[in-house]
């Protein structure tokens, strides 16, 4: 952020998510950003059209963690030609749930005047990321102990030059929380624990070493399908 | 006491991690 924005979770660019040709002229780019403890899909809509768009609507397809909006979509003018509309639509995780693959995919339906179309989007789960992810230490001690070797995935993630205090603010600010940090023999080891929407929590070690520009990442999940996607966002994080 | 515990229990882990 600049001076004086507030840091907080990341929010990717918006992109270009249903084009006009595939629309009859409705472009919609989009993104995904967690504010104030709430959920958005951020959207773009322009009418490429020879004609006004009018009646707009939204639905999404079940998906792997309930996302579902949580009111209309609020167009409240007809959208002229060559007219672009920023939308914020707030969501919830309390639609229905069907595990999609890749587990972030989100099918949407937009309906306007013209027809219904349909596209396909995916978050970055550290969305789902929530305030009070922040496990106790002798919690995590005790799940960390828990959780077999079984479910355990590491990760490098290379060529980062942050050193272990400046990772560790820039993970908090997308709720990913450091629970303890050792350090041995030149590596600065912290604890992480981060809390998904859904209850699941997942366990990190960032490993930190400070000859080598690579982190080693290591994650502990009940659920270790998501552990990649958990990794994904590591790296957004970082890097962003 | 429980803290200095749990300081050592993650003492402990860190150092069983990097050198296992």
């Amino acid at each position: 952020g600049g001076v004086g924005m507030a840091t907080g979770s990341y929010v990717p660019p918006k992109a270009v998510w249903l084009p006009a040709m595939k629309a009859k002229g409705l472009e919609i780019s989009g993104t995904f950003a967690r504010r104030g403890g709430g959920i958005h899909m951020d959207l773009s809509l322009t009418n490429n059209a020879m004609s006004i768009m009018t009646d707009f609507a939204i639905q999404f397809n079940r998906n792997s963690f309930g996302l579902a909006p949580a009111g209309p979509l609020q167009v409240l003018t007809p959208l002229a030609q060559n007219q672009t509309i920023d939308v914020s639509l707030p969501l919830n995780t309390n639609g229905p749930i069907m595990k999609m693959e890749p587990l972030n995919n989100l099918q949407v339906a937009v309906k306007n005047n013209i027809d219904v179309f349909y596209f396909s989007c995916q978050y970055p789960i550290s969305l789902l990321f929530v305030e009070d992810g922040k496990m106790d230490r002798q919690v995590f001690l005790a799940t960390w102990k828990d959780i077999p070797s079984e479910n355990e995935t590491q990760y490098q993630i290379k060529d980062f030059h942050l050193n272990s205090d400046a990772a560790s603010t820039k993970l908090q600010g997308s709720n990913v929380f450091t629970v303890a940090k050792r350090t041995v023999d030149a590596q600065d080891l912290l604890y992480q624990s981060i809390k998904l929407t859904n209850g699941i929590w997942a366990l990190a070690e960032l490993r930190i070493q400070s000859i080598t520009p690579n982190y080693m990442l290591a994650l502990k999940c009940r659920a270790p399908e998501v552990s990649q996607y958990i990794c994904q966002c590591y790296e957004l994080l970082l890097r962003n | 006491e429980l803290d200095d515990d749990l300081d050592e229990a993650f003492s402990r882990l860190a150092e069983c991690r990097a050198n296992p």
